[in-house]
């Protein structure tokens, strides 16, 4: 049995580690704190023409989130970028050069899909360092899956530690659950030691 | 994709309608 | 010891003052609530002309955050407002007439600073109740010190309650913890008794 101290205890840490962003990490890729994204490859927005914004009932644009918010904190759902089909990926710009340790990536709880499944998440993916945007293919920082059946937030440590420090990113999907026509993706963060 | 493979290169997000952020000359204050 | 139901009471209180804002106390400060910001006097945001806004190519402007994000519940790492050097001024009208009781200010973690440090956290403040906002020295309300070292959100109680009852309040940072350049406010938000 514990004291009720000590559950104030336990309880008030998890609340502190769940207000720090939910990993007390920094993430270098978060768009606020300084991370852009550079380009897309090998995606295409999907483009579903279904959100039609209009002012005094004239209709302006089709509204669809932009690979922004993959870096941006907002998951609910509905607030990730969709590309047409499983494979994809996006170039990320960090906040500074750093050595990538470990790499996040969320998408909503099957709890919260409206189709009760998540078969648009990513599922095996890669993470590149880039010299620079235009390098083709930079050096692999890992293999990962993202588990349709864990938690909605996985995180990932680099299984060897780079040697060298990049300011640039690729995520590569290279696969979804399921999804036929398009992959979601939500929130990609990148954790590291900045160097100089 | 209209023409080409889009794996070979990279689409610049400049050619999309959406508004590009692009930190240029280091980072925000934070 | 504590029973089962006895941890789980615990657990659910924290949880429910957490998703009251934290705090569970009215901020009359905040923007959707009807509070808005005045004037930052001698304040000047500190243009860093790094955050470039551009469509198809074009570049349109420059971003940076405006004081308005001091009343604002977003606090990710950038989403505050910056200010040349340790000084700076914030007048902001409340959404009514109170007896202001405790300040409350917060900044993001260290453990989600890029930089590692918070030197960009306001230090020394202090918190005057206005009549008008042209008024130049209100009331002083209390002098107070944000902890780097402390919670990220850190409550300052009035040391003495205030006759007057204000709409409008100052709040002077009169210093910060180190940064050479610029201090960052992320949030401030005022409680107090509603007066007739």
């Amino acid at each position: 049995g514990i004291t009720e101290a000590q559950a104030r205890a336990i309880v008030d840490n998890a609340l502190k580690l769940y207000s720090q962003d939910k990993t007390g990490m920094v993430d270098f890729a978060l768009e606020s704190g300084g991370g852009s994204i550079l380009s897309t490859r090998c995606a295409e927005t999907y483009e579903t023409k279904t959100a039609l914004l209009s002012l005094f009932g004239i209709p302006l644009w089709y509204f669809s989130q932009s690979p922004r918010v993959v870096i941006q904190p907002d998951i609910y759902p509905g607030n990730c970028w969709a590309f047409r089909g499983s494979q994809g990926y996006l170039v990320v710009r960090l906040s500074m050069q750093i050595r990538p340790t470990t790499f996040t990536l969320e998408h909503i709880p099957k709890t919260l899909s409206p189709t009760g499944n998540i078969t648009s998440a990513p599922k095996d993916f890669a993470v590149y360092g880039l010299e620079n945007e235009y390098q083709e293919e930079g050096e692999l920082l890992g293999r990962f899956t993202y588990d349709q059946d864990g938690e909605s937030l996985q995180m990932f440590p680099v299984p060897k530690r780079p040697e060298g420090a990049f300011q640039i990113v690729e995520l590569r999907i290279l696969s979804n659950w399921g999804h036929p026509e398009y992959t979601c993706l939500y929130r990609f963060r990148v954790h590291g030691e900045p160097v100089e | 994709p209209l023409s080409g493979d889009p794996c070979s290169s990279p689409a610049r997000l400049a050619r999309t309608p959406y508004v590009v952020l692009s930190y240029v000359n280091g980072p925000p204050p934070v």
